[in-house]
């Protein structure tokens, strides 16, 4: 995160660390239920075995384990099918995990959006993540507050890129507050009423967040995908 | 290293080495970058001559933003294929090596369109040192020229009829982005190879009408794509399964959808939420005979909420104008099943005359635990 500062212990329950050997840390995740975790599809490019990857919960400092840590071994990884590499669309994936979490005040799954529910532009949401913060990668989690802009603003700061419906912006024009390499997949929370926190992006792409040029950050759009991720939770846990 | 796999032959080094010249184990990678798909080769091979490492890296670069801006500028006919040639470099599958674009196309593409980067206060990308590359051609085996009928403009972008390129997404959105407001002419689905939504003017491919996925609004490109028969219903991906298939415990539409949503709850009548199981795409209440709580918690579970279940039989006489019955069948505990609807059949009587009632609960979701007070 660019921008950003460091996160207090267990405020975002939901983050999780996407690991794989040997270079620990790659992407972020976000704990949706005690089995599932969504992250972008990106992470996965070129390791698709699932084999290769653990899940962290509950940790802060990356290079401290801490007693409210919880590990789970990836048991699927459900791509979405459109995925497409070349532009970054339907940039989402779900991770089945091979155990269910323990819920704790560390560990616990953020809400998803309803299928209509959209969040309006200049909404202010929380990114966090374990991603570059423009002169080092963090060893703690690190959190910042950016403000949703509407697709066709977001659209006239890439000109080389078509930003589709599956896509939400946030951030700045500025580009002072934003996720960047290592983030992916991890959430973009914003809060709704009753202090419940909804997620309603996942860090996926944006220019190269700690050069000359700026603008806002691309999330993939949750709520763009309720309906896939209810029919393959579905499926992968009472059809097969 | 972070972002990107090591090709299996760099295995036995540490992939993350940056002394170990990733040029010596790259190999010919098929090109994915948007902007690069129109080139007369197909094939690439990292590092770039920019400096990139992979075509990640390069798509989110400063270069292939600043390149295809300056392409509108319509400064020099060849400046995207040079653009591409050092973005994407030609491999030569013999050998793995990347091929250069020759010297001249270099400083052609420089002189003429430097200049205009200067104007608005950019300067030209640095790693394009033109005395790097090759002067001799040799029929494009040590550098590359484009041919006269190169195309200008990436398969992402529309021609406008000056020759500029703009973004395809901004063709036809109403707004003239051309000099000469070609992007703004022929605009209908049809003109463009591409299906329009009825009742919108939205266009999409062809490829996508009929997929299993909604993009017209309101669906519409999902409709009137299987004709079944009266006795058949039809699955989510548009193949015809038999009525008597449908919520029946086995899998018979190849997406699964006859097994989705086949337990709900009635309508909130009185505060009572009856369950109901849509056999034959017909709805059913459930029979209380022989229910256990466990079945509670599975229903729950598959209507996506939680437990505990609060789980009540219902006599049959507060709810007059009830559906149809399902019950357990027997020896149901002996069936190695995992949803609801392959536990229960049609035809029997319910001896309780009474329906199961649930109330499942939302998992709870979204909660930070409150922050720690601490005395100042």
């Amino acid at each position: 995160i660019l921008g950003g500062r460091t996160s207090r212990p267990g405020r975002w329950p939901w983050q999780c660390s996407l690991q794989s050997e040997p270079s620990g840390h790659i992407c972020g995740c976000v704990l949706i239920a005690k089995r599932w975790v969504l992250t972008v599809a990106h992470c996965f490019e070129g390791r698709e075995n699932p084999a290769v990857w653990k899940v962290v919960f509950g940790i802060n400092n990356l290079d401290h384990p801490s007693v409210f840590m919880q590990t789970r071994m990836v048991k699927t990884i459900i791509l979405h099918p459109r995925y497409n590499r070349a532009v970054v669309d339907y940039d989402i994936s779900i991770v089945e995990l091979n155990a269910d979490i323990n819920e704790t005040s560390y560990v616990r799954p953020v809400c998803l959006p309803s299928r209509e529910q959209r969040v309006e532009p200049d909404t202010y949401c929380y990114i966090t993540g374990w991603g570059h913060m423009g002169n080092k990668m963090p060893f703690k989690l690190q959190e910042g507050e950016v403000r949703i802009i509407s697709l066709e603003h977001c659209q006239a700061y890439f000109d080389m890129k078509t930003i589709t419906t599956r896509m939400l912006c946030a951030g700045y024009e500025s580009g002072t507050v934003d996720s960047c390499m290592g983030d992916s997949g991890g959430p973009l929370v914003c809060e709704q009423p009753a202090g419940r926190w909804t997620l309603f992006g996942l860090t996926s792409w944006g220019s190269v967040c700690f050069s000359k040029v700026l603008g806002p950050g691309v999330y993939s759009n949750v709520s763009h995908f309720i309906e896939w991720i209810e029919r393959q939770i579905y499926i992968h846990t009472f059809l097969l | 290293c972070t972002s990107t796999s090591c090709p299996d032959i760099c295995t036995h080094s540490s992939p993350c080495d940056m002394n170990n010249s990733q040029a010596n184990c790259s190999q010919c990678e098929p090109i994915t970058l948007e902007l690069c798909m129109n080139l007369p080769y197909n094939y690439t091979n990292y590092p770039n001559y920019l400096g990139h490492r992979t075509q990640k890296e390069a798509s989110i670069s400063w270069e292939s933003s600043l390149f295809p801006a300056l392409v509108q500028t319509n400064c020099y006919k060849y400046l995207m294929f040079f653009a591409c040639t050092i973005l994407v470099p030609k491999c030569n599958p013999q050998t793995n090596q990347r091929i250069p674009p020759c010297r001249a196309l270099c400083e052609q593409s420089k002189e003429r369109c430097e200049s205009i980067l200067g104007i608005v206060g950019l300067q030209w990308p640095e790693d394009t040192d033109c005395s790097q590359f090759p002067e001799e051609n040799l029929d494009n085996h040590i550098c590359l020229t484009p041919d006269e009928d190169v195309e200008e403009c990436s398969p992402s972008h529309f021609k406008c009829r000056s020759g500029r390129c703009v973004l395809a997404s901004r063709r036809c959105d109403g707004q003239a982005d051309c000099e000469d407001d070609s992007d703004e002419e022929n605009c209908g689905c049809k003109e463009r190879g591409l299906w329009e939504c009825p009742s919108s003017k939205l266009c999409i491919k062809h490829a996508m009408i009929c997929d299993g996925f909604p993009d017209c609004p309101g669906g519409m490109d999902e409709t009137n794509c299987s004709f079944c028969r009266k006795d058949e219903i039809t699955c989510a991906n548009h193949d015809c399964v038999p009525r008597k298939c449908w919520c029946d415990g086995q899998i018979d539409c190849a997406d699964k959808s006859d097994e989705w949503n086949c337990v709900s709850m009635s309508e909130n009548k009185s505060s009572l939420m009856f369950l109901m199981v849509h056999r034959s795409a017909i709805k059913y209440h459930v029979c209380a005979d022989e229910w256990e709580e466990n079945l509670s918690y599975l229903a729950c579970k598959q209507m996506g909420l939680g437990g505990p279940p609060v789980t009540e039989m219902v006599p049959e006489y507060k709810q007059p104008h009830h559906e149809k019955w399902m019950n357990l069948q027997s020896e149901w505990e002996r069936k190695n099943t995992s949803t609801l609807q392959a536990l229960l059949v049609t035809g029997l009587p319910c001896r309780s005359r009474s329906m199961v009632s649930l109330l499942c609960t939302k998992e709870d979701c979204g909660r930070r635990p409150a922050a720690r007070m601490s005395k100042r």
